[in-house]
């Protein structure tokens, strides 16, 4: 359960920013 | 305002103390109560050891668990931000338990971007594709008029062409 | 209900009660050992007093009796620092955001709003081409009425020089061509009539 939640948490803290990398890249992309 | 690493570290002194005080000589004594009897001076040496190694022990324990999650420095982080947050009343944003919602405000301003740089695109094409379609029916008519201009042209020549030839005709005969 | 506090794993990268048991074996692991090390002391201790009727069943029996003692109020100590810990160290206050989720509070958007900016920015998309194509429809346009006014002009600058032509000969337009033709054809009727009268 601790490691669920661990690793939830981690997912939290750290998806956002990559999937926003990737959307960001792929918005530039479409830009372009 | 408090600094958690000071308070972790007098909530671990406080519970030294109170559990040395629970674990006091008089109760030491009771229970080796022979060794006592027998030789108060060593059981009291023995308990003060004990007490010493059992406190330094627990306070060598916290700095490795301080050093190993470089807790310091995370609490006092966390001491900013709550510092920098005291005034936000009520309960803060919580993530709903589905990524997909909780995205949304991440990706937003992203989109919100995008979207504002095409409606600045879109306006500017129609603005110029108004200006295109201005010079599209000027030379519409431009071409119109050349047309008429071309017709009466032609209608005059042929209506001369035609009109020589009756009279060339009338004067044949 | 056990609060998972996700929210502060999300923080510190481990869960505070994990954080909490880890503290809670290591001191119970040195009140242990520091018991062991007292027991062993005594028994050396023992070793070293002649004729001593204390045996060592015995003095593990005293061990055992302040161990439990001392065990019942490291946990009760413990279970205290525990929910002090809890409440005001390894918890994020319920009215803080962590730096992460800013923009949950700046900008909050739903799954509805989000779905309709998508929308609105897929026609905005459509918009652009439609208006792309638009202006490339009307330069074609352009370019074509170019050609064709060219050709106009050519057409026209065709009867032009048919004009200059005629007018050269005195035939500009239709009138000055019958007067012209009129006044030809009785001048050739004078000819003719002067040359009859000659031939008379």
């Amino acid at each position: 359960f601790d490691e669920v939640i661990v690793d939830i948490a981690t997912k939290r803290k750290q998806y956002p920013r990559k999937i926003l990398e990737c959307v960001i890249k792929t918005l530039k992309a479409r830009h372009e | 305002t408090f600094s958690r690493v000071k308070l972790l570290d007098t909530m671990v002194d406080t519970f030294l103390q109170k559990l040395v005080a629970a674990g006091s000589y008089q109760r030491f004594a009771d229970c080796y109560e022979h060794l006592h009897r027998l030789q108060p001076e060593t059981t009291q040496r023995i308990h003060d050891k004990f007490i010493t190694q059992l406190q330094a022990s627990i306070r060598e324990e916290i700095s490795e668990i301080k050093e190993e999650g470089n807790l310091e420095t995370v609490l006092n982080s966390l001491d900013k931000i709550v510092e920098d947050g005291k005034n936000h009343k009520g309960p803060a944003w919580r993530p709903s338990g589905t990524p997909e919602r909780d995205l949304c405000s991440v990706l937003a301003p992203y989109f919100l971007q995008q979207r504002d740089t095409l409606r600045r695109h879109v306006q500017k094409q129609e603005a110029r594709n108004q200006e295109l379609a201005e010079a599209v029916l000027a030379g519409r008519r431009q071409v119109e008029a050349l047309q008429q201009q071309v017709q009466a042209q032609q209608q005059a020549w042929q209506a001369l062409r035609k009109q020589r030839r009756e009279l060339a005709a009338v004067l044949m005969e | 209900s056990v609060d998972p506090m996700t929210y502060e794993a999300q923080f510190f990268g481990f869960t505070p009660q994990t954080c909490m048991l880890r503290i809670y074996i290591a001191f119970q692991d040195y009140l242990f050992e520091v018991m062991q090390a007292v027991e062993q002391v005594i028994l050396k201790k023992l070793e070293g007093i002649p004729d001593c009727d204390i045996s060592p069943v015995q003095i593990r029996k005293c061990t055992e009796k302040f161990l439990c003692f001392m065990k019942g109020h490291f946990d009760n100590l413990f279970g205290k620092m525990e929910q002090l810990f809890l409440q005001l160290i390894l918890r994020i206050p319920p009215n803080i955001l962590l730096p992460e989720d800013k923009c949950q509070e700046t900008n909050p958007y739903s799954e509805e709003e989000f779905q309709l900016l998508q929308k609105e920015i897929k026609e905005l998309q459509e918009k652009y081409k439609t208006e792309l194509y638009t202006k490339q429809a009307l330069l074609a346009e352009l370019e074509e009425q170019k050609v064709v006014e060219a050709k106009l002009k050519q057409t026209l600058t065709l009867f032009d020089e048919l004009e200059n032509v005629a007018r050269d000969h005195g035939t500009s337009d239709f009138r000055e061509s019958l007067v012209s033709f009129v006044q030809n054809s009785r001048k050739l009727q004078n000819i003719r009539d002067s040359v009859e009268k000659e031939s008379k």
